[in-house]
């Protein structure tokens, strides 16, 4: 059963990126084939793996132009079991770019419906925004999972952050639920930590049973704590797991790695 | 000798709202006269000092809509010597109501002009973005202040800054300069964090002397360590000196506080 994931959160610098390429290694490392989309035209996840933009060879840029564009030919295999497609600069101008293009919506959905058996995996890394490139992913994807720190503040942002997955729910893309929180550069011992925690985990059980598009959404275990060699690792162009395979940070994704592709088994 | 310092940083979650509140507390709290502007849609630097959105009083929308409308009646004193001007949801959609004006950069400024002899700082409080109430910030200000942290995807994003920042000189705003980076959520332990800051010390120094808008520019000292107390006093609705004026982050906004007046002193 394929998982086609987008890693969301319009707030920025909370963990999307360094928890969508290092749930992609993963996830790799276990033995699934795993497509990580590069959707932010900052390129991060791309920087992240050791990938050098402006050489001419493809991104997602081609593919949201001309959906037609085989996977194949823009991504390309950048660890075993790990294929990239890149994000690029250009990509910043696509709302220009699509402006009044009927299906500028539901572009990476159509790029994507190749490659349904060569994946196990989609990850989509969103930008921070909540524009037309989040949109196309939220068009392309089942799940959704929200990384964010267990601050005061980012819970601000998760009211208008499940309003959006919810429209995008109710009018282009029936499939999409929320997955669930991902919770990064956790310090767990805070007691402010725990309360912003208990309030997420208090939200997600009052929408169990409802209709909404959170009814499935838990908070995912264990979280990420703060790490300095996550932050260390992108300027090797490495992931955790080739940089420092056994410290906490690694430890971590690799146990929510296996959380996803045991889920998965039973899906 | 009025400082008008706008803190910007188009990247996500890096500190702007927490080193903008706490710099104007630290400041009001030595005696000199503030104005805080929020500038940003989220409303954050408001929630952190307990302001409540939408109860019908104004905010920097109302200044934007209308140039004339008066700092005072808008602007409310929330501590002695700190006067805060809210931000508001509807400002999001101010690239669209004030499309085609012709003064769409520079309405802040404008209003501003009327609160020269109020106060003797203006901290503007930047969303993370680099569109139209951003700009309306740069056109507004003499100086620019970076909250950032030393992370190397961090460095991805100074180049974009500072080429916004020396356009917004060159065009509409001449008296325009970078003063620095203040260094938030600081590791001073890892050497990763130490090779950042050297890179952007060596980049500073390679400014002097020339005539771009950095050759005044320096990394402030010192560095406010990450400290979870300065994210937990924002769910109160205080900033850090009222919550735990003798933790770490309250030290080292106290301190750079220091450093703002006294420079000012010698302006
Ligand atoms: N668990 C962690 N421990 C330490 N540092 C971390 C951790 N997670 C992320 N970081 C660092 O925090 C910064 C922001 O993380 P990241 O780039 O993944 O966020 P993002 O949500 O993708 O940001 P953006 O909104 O700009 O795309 C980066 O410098 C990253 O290396
Ligand atoms: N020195 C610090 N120690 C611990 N936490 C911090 C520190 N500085 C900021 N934070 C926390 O990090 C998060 C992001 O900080 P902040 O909101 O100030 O960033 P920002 O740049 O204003 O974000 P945005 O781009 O959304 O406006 C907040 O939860 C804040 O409380
Ligand atoms: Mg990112
Ligand atoms: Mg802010």
């Amino acid at each position: 059963f394929q998982r086609t994931i987008a890693l969301m959160n319009q707030k920025g610098g909370v963990g999307k990126t360094t928890t969508a390429v290092n749930l992609a290694a993963g996830v790799a490392a276990l033995g699934r084939r795993v497509l990580l989309v590069d959707m932010d035209p900052q390129g991060h996840a791309s920087l992240h793996l050791g990938h050098e933009q402006g050489q001419g060879q493809g991104s997602v840029y081609d593919v949201l132009m001309d959906p037609g564009t085989p996977i194949g030919r823009v991504a390309r295999v950048v660890r075993p079991n790990l294929t990239l497609l890149p994000g690029e600069t250009d990509m910043a101008g696509v709302e220009s770019d699509l402006a009044g293009a009927p299906d500028r919506l539901t572009r990476l959905r159509s790029a994507l419906q190749s490659a349904r058996e060569q994946f196990d995996f989609v990850l989509i890394d969103c930008p921070p925004s909540l524009g037309l490139l989040t949109l196309n992913a939220l068009a392309a994807v089942r799940e959704v999972l929200i990384p964010m720190q267990a601050h005061f503040l980012a819970l601000q942002g998760l009211g208008k952050l499940l309003e959006t997955v919810g429209l995008v729910n109710q009018s282009i893309n029936k499939e999409l639920g929320v997955s669930g929180v991902v919770l990064c550069a956790h310090d767990g011992v805070t007691s402010h930590a725990r309360e912003v925690v208990a309030d997420i985990e208090q939200f997600f059980a009052s929408a169990r049973g409802g209709e909404g598009a959170c009814r499935f959404a838990r908070v995912y275990r264990p979280a990420v704590r703060r790490n300095i060699k996550l932050a260390e690792c992108p300027s090797f162009g490495k992931h955790i797991f080739e940089y420092a395979p056994w410290c906490p940070g690694a430890m971590d994704y690799r146990a929510l790695a296996e959380v996803l592709v045991a889920e998965q088994d039973m899906m």
